[in-house]
């Protein structure tokens, strides 16, 4: 979902 | 993925292989924060609790247990190792990195995305990697020996988070939704926290001469 969308950085 | 975040994390991925490589290899941690290294450990542990319930990519992993690896490591080194240990200087190295990380801790409990055990704790490794540097730049001011592995060291670590930078502008360009002042603004003051040291090291590079800090 958007929330998660910027998780996948380091 | 986009070329400013692959070259964020692989100039970040350089500054630790060179401190690992000094450390290493001249078995000696002179100049280095233990400090900064355990608010890095502390980051990373935070940051990656989801390394194995939220698969992302193979290299996303690959890299979180790197870094993982890589931070504990140099704690480890700094704190045990017979004869590294010895070169660590614990009368210069005073910053008391818990004045830091109280207040990370609050304002991720105060000012976060969602309240969630998982987002908090993404959050306070986004506002302790901020200031995490710190106690590093106050020994480097004390310590007015910056040898060269050093330098780089800092230099590269606040490089990888200048990429950073760069790569949430083009996300913003590029993705819709892609908003989060919280990770910009960290981002944005981590980086600022360099200015000075960037602005001696370049020059100090420009003119070929070794690096000196202001009193």
């Amino acid at each position: 979902d958007i929330m998660d969308d910027y998780h996948d950085e380091l | 993925m986009n070329i400013f975040r692959l070259s964020g994390d692989m100039t970040h991925l350089m500054s630790v292989i060179v401190l690992l490589l000094k450390i290493h290899t001249i078995k000696s941690c002179a100049g280095i924060s233990l400090k900064t290294q355990e608010l890095y450990a502390l980051v990373f542990a935070t940051r990656y609790l989801d390394i194995f319930t939220d698969f992302v990519s193979v290299y996303n992993t690959i890299m979180k247990l790197i870094f993982l690896a890589t931070s504990f490591s140099i704690v480890w080194y700094m704190r045990h190792h017979k004869i590294v240990r010895r070169s660590y200087d614990k009368e210069q190295d005073t910053f008391r990195h818990l004045f830091l990380i109280l207040p990370c801790l609050i304002l991720a409990l105060v000012v976060n995305e969602k309240f969630t055990f998982k987002e908090v704790m993404w959050t306070f490794s986004l506002y302790v990697e901020a200031v995490a540097i710190l106690p590093q730049l106050v020994l480097l001011q004390r310590t007015k020996n910056i040898d060269n592995l050093t330098g780089q060291y800092v230099f590269l670590l606040g490089a990888y988070r200048a990429l950073y930078i760069l790569n949430w502008i083009y996300r913003y360009l590029t993705e819709k939704h892609f908003v989060h002042w919280i990770t910009w603004i960290s981002g944005l003051v981590q980086t600022l926290l360099y200015a000075d040291f960037f602005y001696y090291y370049i020059n100090s590079w420009k003119n070929n001469v070794r690096l000196q800090l202001p009193a």
